[in-house]
């Protein structure tokens, strides 16, 4: 039964014409997470790996492809937790970094804390050398289409974004 | 959000979520994705789970945490990760999805919401859906 990935690109509203480049997004992810674990390597390599892979595709929200914070702006959270060590990294409100999920991993190994947040996390990010990136390049125009649509004062954000229930 | 579990040879688990968060959101609004225990949790003894959906109410039942409470009583990836999202529908009214995966390489991807884009690799086949009930499988 082992070795063993399970990614997912997040529940909610996928519209049609996005649900393909999605379906193919989370298979690309799991293959490479997959190939991580055939080399050897540890089920950590291979969920960072993966996850990876998704920030980096405009399809999923997360790295390049967040949705907008009420401002416009990319706010973004992740996580890495080892189920060896129960060691864990997090990040929250970080801007201007293309992958959260390995700063988050960084704050794991290199670090005694669980999580770091906004300014202290870029500072963090600096200092293991992690490069900046400019917002706009984490910001697509999809991203944008849904952040207009819902400033109107009758706007339903969640709702949007989670759709009916299943 | 997007997110991943995995189990490697050696039998250790890992969990990793990243997320740009919830549409025109607050500045400065933090989600479940980051709070251990709701955006993901991995523990070999249980396995991993990595959570999906509307932040707060996943932080109010901390979900991820609470599926491996259901895994420690003796249910399967599958039932635990319905028995979390039915309490989260039920107790606070909203949806979710989540991948779960136990140490033996168990798993499951389960959701609440109509949609959640899922794959699995395993025994070189890929296993991916997309709508409630979707499983297509292929060699890898």
């Amino acid at each position: 039964m082992l070795p063993v990935v399970v990614v997912h690109g997040g529940a909610g509203h996928i519209p049609k014409e996005r649900a393909e480049k999605s379906m193919e997004g989370v298979c690309s992810a799991v293959r490479a997470g997959y190939a991580v674990l055939k080399r050897g390597g540890s089920s950590m390599d291979a969920v960072v790996e993966a996850v990876t892979q998704l920030e980096n595709n405009p399809a999923f929200n997360a790295g390049c492809g967040s949705v907008l914070n009420v401002k416009g702006e990319v706010e973004m959270d992740a996580i890495v937790m080892d189920g060896k060590t129960l060691g864990s990294g997090a990040v929250s409100a970080v801007r201007n970094i293309a992958n959260p999920v390995c700063l988050a991993r960084l704050v794991m190994d290199k670090t005694s804390h669980t999580c770091l947040t906004a300014e202290g996390a870029s500072k963090f990010a600096r200092s293991m050398g992690v490069a900046e990136v400019p917002m706009e390049s984490l910001i697509t125009e999809y991203a944008r289409m849904r952040w207009r649509k819902n400033l109107a004062a009758d706007a339903k954000p969640v709702e949007c974004q989670m759709g009916k229930m299943g | 959000t997007v997110g991943a579990v995995a189990v490697d040879s050696e039998g250790n688990v890992a969990c990793a979520t990243s997320t740009g968060g919830m549409l025109n959101k607050m500045e400065g609004r933090v989600g479940d994705t980051p709070c251990i225990g709701s955006g993901g949790y991995a523990d070999n003894q249980m396995g991993a789970v990595s959570t999906t959906g509307h932040g707060e109410a996943i932080m109010k039942v901390t979900l991820a945490r609470l599926i491996l409470f259901h895994m420690e009583q003796g249910h399967s990836p599958e039932a635990a990760s319905d028995l979390g999202l039915a309490y989260m529908k039920s107790r606070v009214e909203a949806l979710g999805g989540v991948v779960t995966v136990d140490p033996q390489g168990h798993w499951a991807a389960r959701f609440s919401s109509k949609q959640m884009s899922w794959a699995a690799a395993q025994k070189d086949m890929l296993h991916y859906g997309l709508y409630g009930g979707e499983h297509f499988t292929q060699s890898i």
